[in-house]
């Protein structure tokens, strides 16, 4: 078992499990920060799954959701996705503006805040998918810490903010005060940060922000300006980002969100002249483990000595799009148009749990992955949710599953890790990881 | 869309730079 057979990994049923989110198992190294490599432009921040014990968050789940509910979740997350995707490339979803531009005259805040709901659909109650992974940053002068979903699928950031004039969810921390920062501004609907909003509005002078998605899940709020935290040795001074008086939807109890899209509201936008536009992440294989988030030069270095791919940017400016052009399973290419892969593009979306292929793709994944697990006598097991492809390792401490490898335009290849090729529910339901999209041309 | 999913990109760094206009991938980072 210790040599497994060519083009194939062994899978540990042990470090399977402190991934589930019923672990009870502690936290591998508490995050901590630090800074790496040899540039000294570089911050880290430490990535953490929510639901794991290294998390800020673990502690307020009495009862972490199961399997069931987070690829529920998923699906909304990839259905959402869909949804922008497909909005924005026919011009029916393009962002709407607010009707309420009116300056002075504006009705007070909370009026605001609470009809500007006219111009947003009524929320299904449906989840936007958190995401699994976690950052912790400090916001405000002096700087209080707030646990925020991690997301490379949206543009701006936001908070939950004091005093929550409409409405906001249960969280974790304690919300975001304005009033005891010395260093918080409103933006003034003149100033043209506010044009940069997808969704903007105007109350009294200062500029309101939308941030709607695909399934209903919103935060309405201020516009503003303050000290962004990322590590002990790194703020940004003068971030922009959403105030949030009025938030709804199942964003877990993170205290808001950090956008890391290509918008020009993004973490990675508003601090091009600082970090130049670069950033890496890293999430650990274990819920007990511990990844990192950097921003600057140094981030980009061992990418750079590997293989890149290009960004298609074509498509529209949040999303990182990219050009998949094939997939290896046990070493072998897989007979799949590139058509396949063209027809829809593929993103790269950090909120997104289970990777999801054109139907064509996934049919050959799976049948490829299948026949190899079947050549090697393992049993099948009932589907979980949106995962059908599945096998029963009850009393294995080891399997040796087929090695598979996604293949990107200009040579890039993600080789994925053996914790990223299976979905563990249980020992008795362990899934491949994929799943297929409902249309060739979603 | 076809959508790359974090349960995939486990224990690879992704790297992003808007101005170059690249993504990379490298095995092991963490």
């Amino acid at each position: 078992a210790r040599h497994p057979p060519p083009h194939h990994l062994m899978l540990s049923m042990e470090d399977m499990f402190p991934a589930g989110p019923s672990s009870s198992s502690s936290c591998d190294a508490p995050p901590r920060e630090h800074k790496h490599g040899a540039t000294s432009s570089t911050t880290r921040m430490t990535i953490v799954h929510r639901h794991g014990p290294c998390s800020p968050l673990a502690a307020a789940h009495r009862k972490p959701p199961s399997h069931g509910e987070i690829l529920a979740a998923d699906q909304n997350r990839a259905e959402s996705i869909q949804h922008r995707v497909s909005t924005t490339a026919t011009g029916r979803g393009k962002p709407k503006r607010s009707r309420r531009q009116q300056p002075s005259s504006a009705p007070a805040p909370a009026a605001s805040l609470s009809s500007s709901t006219a111009s947003l659909p009524a929320s299904s109650g449906r989840a936007l998918g958190t995401g699994n992974y976690v950052v912790t940053v400090g916001l405000g002068t002096p700087a209080s810490r707030y646990t925020v979903v991690f997301d490379t699928g949206s543009d701006t950031t936001w908070v939950q903010c004091q005093p929550c004039v409409v409405v906001c969810y249960e969280q974790r921390e304690k919300l975001f005060d304005p009033a005891r920062s010395s260093t918080y501004a409103n933006v003034s609907c003149a100033a043209p940060a506010c044009s940069d909003l997808n969704i903007h509005g105007c109350s009294g002078g200062h500029c309101l922000y939308g941030v709607q998605y695909g399934d209903g899940s919103y935060s309405i709020g201020f516009f503003a300006m303050d000290t962004l935290t990322l590590s002990s040795y790194d703020a940004v001074k003068g971030f922009r980002f959403g105030c949030g008086e009025r938030n709804e939807g199942l964003f877990g109890e993170a205290a808001g969100l950090l956008g890391l899209g290509r918008g020009k509201t993004s973490l990675p936008v508003q601090t091009y002249d600082k970090y130049g536009g670069v950033f890496a992440h890293c999430l650990p294989a274990r819920s007990t483990g511990t990844g990192y988030l950097d921003f600057g030069a140094g981030s980009l270095a061992a990418a750079r000595a590997r293989l890149t791919t290009p960004m298609l940017t074509e498509n529209g400016p949040t999303f990182y799009y990219v050009g998949m052009t094939g997939i290896r399973v046990g070493g072998q290419l897989l007979s799949i148009p590139q058509s396949v892969f063209a027809t829809a593009g593929t993103i790269v979306d950090s909120g997104t749990v289970i990777t999801r292929l054109p139907p064509a793709a996934y049919s050959s994944l799976r049948y490829a992955f299948a026949a190899a697990m079947a050549a090697r006598g393992y049993k099948k097991a009932p589907a979980v949710s949106l995962l059908d492809t599945c096998y029963d390792f009850t009393g294995m401490s080891q399997v040796a599953i087929p090695t598979v490898s996604l293949l990107f335009q200009g040579g890039a290849r993600l080789d994925v890790d053996a914790s990223g090729i299976m979905y563990a529910a249980s020992a008795s339901q362990v899934c491949l990881a994929f799943a297929a999209n409902e249309d060739g041309g979603d | 869309v076809g959508i790359v999913g974090n349960t995939q990109l486990k224990t690879f760094g992704v790297a992003y730079d808007i101005g170059k206009k690249v993504v990379g991938f490298y095995p092991g980072a963490c």
